[in-house]
């Protein structure tokens, strides 16, 4: 922190100073300048996800904390190095296949109003909307952390779509914004993927939608248990019971 | 009792040594790590460093350093090297060579590639739990996500978000000639 930073005259209240509209949500930032911030480390955002809207997968260069407001959804954090424990069942062995393609991935949490979600540093997520009502969340970024070795300016790195800078002020994030794959050689790519170019086209997401865009089928589908299994109490038990006597298990 | 913890403290580790390795995979390349886990001083300096060698055509597949930035010195040969930092621009697209020294920030996205000969360099991390996460491969960050998001993130079939998840199943190092097979297969 540099000296000087925080001998504020007064305190405000403050709105939100930037916003940007997607297909299917807004992102509206506090200006991380202010000197309320910078005195703090920190800074502040605000994401509005409409239903079947998905937040596009994103790092910071802080760890955050996000704090749903309102609305429910799922979320999605990938840390490098787990394992994907959700797993589709194998199907097609009799066809001689492995089930190499069967989908799997890395656990997927349910959040709901009220919930706090700590995402560290580097460690990329993504969220979807899976109710009637908008998501509305707050994310603190302590850029002032120690898992931040880059200077206090908050950073987005997004792996898909093309957002817009929400922390620069209006007059300089008017272009459209790109991810990380569109800085990298189409060629290369393709052989780190191993798959055409015409899909590394697709990664690179030279369209108009966005940090948050909106779900083709009007669901998202992807592996977790459903809710009836995982919030149902003694009736599932008993339920469980009967399962495990149908299929002749014991406990030890 | 100083002499008994830091005074005999194991200061020196040779990293050249190819039987040291921890990633190996034959004619494309070996990256060998030295953290606080097997030189334990460097918890105190909190500093790590790697040393990577890759042979003709294979490259390092892209990642970013998640907890550290990463400052390269090539040390033999020279590598293609790509970096990107959070607006998706290319900052560095070119090449790094013997007694070259390049800075590749934290959360920055970078990709090494031998061309036409082998490229050893090393890699000072400023922490000593360096840690990387892959954007391709079988432990890639899009491996970790369901197939449905990336349909819809990419705009694309499920098929092609298979493809992006499996097609390569190859981590941190893979070779750049037999993609080029894989790819008139996919």
């Amino acid at each position: 922190q540099q000296q000087d930073e925080c001998q504020i005259d007064r305190l405000d209240a403050l709105e939100p100073d930037n916003r940007v509209e997607y297909e299917a949500g807004t992102v509206e930032a506090w200006d991380p300048n202010h000197e309320q911030f910078r005195c703090a480390g920190v800074a502040l955002v605000r994401h509005t996800i409409q239903p079947n809207g998905l937040l596009l997968p994103q790092y910071s260069n802080a760890p955050q904390l996000i704090y749903v407001v309102q609305g429910e959804g799922m979320t999605g954090i990938s840390y490098p190095g787990c394992p994907e424990t959700y797993q589709a069942p194998q199907q097609g062995r009799q066809q001689g296949q492995s089930g190499r393609f069967q989908d799997r991935h890395q656990k997927i949490r349910r959040f709901r109003r009220g919930d706090i979600i700590a995402i560290p540093a580097g460690v990329a997520h993504w969220c979807y909307n899976e109710g009637n009502s908008p998501v509305v969340t707050v994310t603190l970024l302590d850029v002032s952390n120690s898992q931040n070795q880059l200077d206090r300016t908050p950073r987005k790195f997004h792996l898909a779509g093309n957002p817009k800078d929400v922390f620069q002020q209006q007059q300089q994030h008017q272009s459209r914004g790109r991810n990380l794959f569109s800085g990298f050689d189409t060629e290369l790519l393709a052989e780190a993927f191993q798959v055409d170019e015409r899909l590394i086209k697709q990664l690179k997401s030279e369209d108009n939608r966005g940090g948050i865009v909106k779900v083709k089928d009007d669901e998202l589908r992807v592996i977790r248990p459903s809710r009836s299994q995982s919030e149902r109490g003694s009736e599932s038990e008993e339920e469980s019971e009967d399962e495990k006597r149908r299929w002749g298990q014991r406990d030890n | 009792g100083i002499e008994e913890t830091i005074c005999t403290m194991r200061l020196k580790e040779n990293i050249n040594d190819p039987a040291r390795a921890d990633i190996y995979t034959p004619e494309v390349g070996r990256l060998t790590t030295l953290n606080s886990l097997n030189l334990p001083i460097l918890k105190w300096l909190q500093l790590s460093v790697e040393k990577g060698v890759l042979y003709k055509n294979a490259l390092v597949l892209p990642h970013w350093n998640l907890n550290s930035h990463s400052i390269i010195y090539g040390c033999k040969g020279k590598g293609q090297v790509q970096v990107v930092d959070n607006f998706g621009n290319r900052v560095f697209d070119g090449e790094v060579r013997e007694g070259q020294m390049l800075v590749v920030p934290q959360n920055f996205a970078v990709v090494k590639r031998a061309r036409e000969e082998r490229f050893e360099w090393i890699s000072f991390k400023t922490n000593d739990r360096a840690m990387t996460s892959p954007l391709a491969g079988r432990t890639s960050v899009l491996g970790g996500m369901p197939e449905e998001v990336l349909a819809n993130a990419f705009q694309i079939s499920r098929e092609d978000a298979r493809k992006i998840k499996f097609n390569n199943q190859q981590t941190t190092l893979t070779s750049g000639e037999s993609s080029h097979h894989m790819r008139d297969d996919a």
